[in-house]
């Protein structure tokens, strides 16, 4: 989609289409619907199924994971495709932006995939708490990973606001070697008026700060997802070379 | 970059389905 250049403040027209836009390419690029997970919410493994991932051995385990990671990673880039003004920034720009982002956007679907009153998120087609992952060998990392699920979830999002959020972490002019940073800073300013508009609208305005907060926390996460692989590859060398999904490979290592 | 990350720019230069 183009992006309409305005003058700033951007009229509510403006307003009201990137809101309507980033909506639909947050439907649209959704690994799962929600009335699908919700269906499946009390689907659980089995002790036998846990039994099974637990006695998996860590280079297994961390494959698994890798591959299906970069499944919702290759959603993230046709989310990002399809936010206005994504496609007209630079090459360069474009990779740098999914290569830091694209991890925390992951992080904060995973919330749609949540269900706090058990504490387990859809896997493999099931839902499964932290046990699941045992045998990754970075019980600490998982914890956070749920914990940040429970706080995101804790906070209500609807579609459209999830959806807005997504895309304010993802077009983060802070980003470092931006070779574009204005015109990255202009998107983003205008996605902020957008979020402002949306929960003004749905007089919610108290969650613009606390969205704020989590943008941190994604980032001390992904730092942890990093320093995790490192270990890992340290252990597993031959492993991340030749089994991960390149493209897992092209954003973590 | 583009060097460093030839799936993601492939993945980006494909039109979106």
């Amino acid at each position: 989609p183009e992006y309409p250049y305005c003058p700033y403040p951007p009229s509510l027209l403006h307003i009201e289409e990137l809101c309507d836009s980033i909506v639909r390419s947050h439907r649209d690029t959704s690994q799962f619907r929600l009335e699908e997970l919700q269906a499946l919410r009390w689907k659980l493994f089995s002790r036998e199924e846990i039994h099974a991932y637990q006695s998996k051995s860590v280079d297994e385990m961390w494959q698994h994971c890798a591959v299906r990671l970069t499944e919702a990673v290759q959603y993230v880039v046709e989310f990002a495709k399809r936010i206005p003004g994504f496609r007209g920034l630079g090459q360069n720009d474009q990779i740098t932006l999914l290569k830091t982002g694209s991890m925390e956007v992951v992080l904060v679907r995973m919330s749609r995939c949540f269900n706090t009153e058990n504490s387990t998120v859809f896997f493999d087609g099931k839902f499964g708490s932290t046990e699941l992952f045992k045998s990754l060998g970075c019980g600490d990392l998982m914890v956070a990973v749920f914990d940040f699920a429970h706080s995101m979830c804790a906070l209500r999002l609807t579609e459209q606001q999830m959806a807005l959020f997504c895309s304010l972490v993802l077009i983060n002019p802070d980003r470092p070697c931006l070779e574009d940073r204005g015109r990255v800073h202009r998107m983003r300013r205008d996605l902020e008026v957008c979020l402002s508009h949306m929960l003004h609208r749905d007089n919610q305005e108290s969650l613009q700060h606390k969205l704020y907060q989590k943008v941190s926390v994604l980032q001390s996460l992904c730092s942890l997802h990093v320093e995790k692989l490192h270990w890992f590859s340290q252990r597993y060398p031959l492993t991340v070379h030749s089994v991960f999904p390149p493209l897992y490979k092209e954003l973590f290592t | 970059l583009k060097e460093k990350h030839k799936i993601l720019h492939r993945l980006l230069q494909n039109s979106t389905s």
